[in-house]
């Protein structure tokens, strides 16, 4: 996965992100790609969550799948998830959920709650900080005010890295793969190089949602796992999304 | 097949995507029961979910029995959907009546992420 928050001259902040799921969860011979990934893509839709007939909050999810990985709450916050590989994985949560230790959440339930019941950017990021989780993941965060965006590193227990918005390097976007963003990313899956040079070739000047959609379509940032492109801006709620098919050429990760 | 490091330039010309590929919209109703709430989605897109589902199902089975390996999935895994915290267990037993698709299948595909770290 790849996830993009980038600010525009004016402040205003905009959220973009590739799914990227399917690793070695089978090859179709016949079209070259990844079988889960190819399956996946049909079952692709925007929720729109409704309470009293109004809008609480928008998300991408794969039908039948009923937590979040990505999603705005109208004026108040933008949230993606990716995924993050360690030994002390999501399975050693589950087994210690199914030995009776209830205490930690699921991902895609807890993104869920803290999309629909979080008030504001700070008390998300908050909960994503210290509640303890089944696995370990990136957690993408945006707010609705100028300097609002960070990508918090958690294993299942604690908080491993936070980085914000306004202390990257440009200043302007801060971007998350599927590894620390403190260390060097491994040279047969780098996303972050290509992803920050287009960023960085874009400007914050023309920061916006067709600039970030064009870095996402970039090869490799989306390679053959890519399920969707989903663009979000805060204030007005907005959430488009677009199933992606890596043309070949393409990489497979 | 490009190999790294990666050989493309950065596009500029991809936005805005074909209308196509455009992801539609589904209005879920909080103030519905929780078994109600994706009932339509999920009739909608039943035979698609079954065929997601039969995939990682074949996955299994290329490593374990797969017969068995359905059995316990159908048996163990659907117990799981009374301890999930609400309305999360109720959402997915209305998921697994509307879409005719056993219940455990059901809550091992949404609790993939735990599992797939593995």
């Amino acid at each position: 996965c790849t996830s993009i928050i980038a600010e525009a001259p004016n402040g205003t902040l905009y959220h973009a992100r590739n799914l990227d799921f399917g690793l070695f969860l089978g090859w179709d011979t016949e079209n070259d790609k990844w079988a889960l990934t190819e399956k996946l893509r049909p079952l692709i839709i925007n929720v729109d969550y409704q309470s009293g007939g109004k809008t609480v909050a928008r998300a991408v999810h794969f039908t039948g799948y009923i937590g979040v990985l990505t999603g705005v709450k109208p004026g108040v916050l933008t949230l993606s998830m990716n995924e993050r590989f360690q030994l002390d994985g999501g399975y050693v949560g589950f087994i210690k959920w199914l030995l009776g230790d209830h205490s930690g959440k699921w991902m895609g339930f807890f993104l869920r709650e803290t999309l629909v019941s979080s008030a504001s950017y700070e008390a998300a990021k908050s909960s994503i900080m210290t509640e303890e989780l089944l696995a370990p993941a990136y957690f993408i965060l945006g707010g609705n005010s100028s300097g609002q965006g960070c990508v918090i590193t958690r294993s299942r227990e604690t908080m491993d890295n936070l980085e914000e918005l306004k202390k990257t390097e440009s200043g302007w976007f801060i971007l998350q793969t599927n590894y620390d963003n403190w260390k060097t990313p491994p040279f047969f899956d780098d996303r972050r190089t290509p992803a920050t040079k287009c960023m960085n070739k874009m400007t914050k000047e023309k920061a916006g949602l067709a600039g970030i959609y064009n870095v996402l379509s970039t090869k490799p940032v989306m390679n053959l796992l890519t399920t969707y492109t989903a663009l979000m801006q805060v204030n007005s709620g907005y959430l488009e999304t677009y199933i992606r098919d890596c043309p070949q050429p393409c990489f497979p990760w | 097949q490009d190999v790294p490091p990666f050989t493309e330039d950065c596009r500029t010309d991809a936005y805005p995507p074909n209308e196509k590929d455009r992801v539609k919209t589904f209005v879920l109703n909080l103030d519905l029961p929780p078994k109600e709430r994706w009932s339509n989605l999920a009739k909608e897109k039943a035979p698609e979910l079954k065929a997601m589902i039969q995939s990682i199902i074949d996955l299994v089975g290329s490593v374990v029995n797969v017969t068995e390996a359905i059995a316990f999935i159908d048996k163990e895994f659907a117990l799981l959907a009374d301890q999930l915290p609400a309305p999360y267990g109720d959402e997915m037993k209305g998921i697994a009546t509307a879409a005719d698709i056993p219940l455990g299948q059901v809550v091992l595909y949404n609790v993939f992420y735990e599992i797939f770290t593995l």
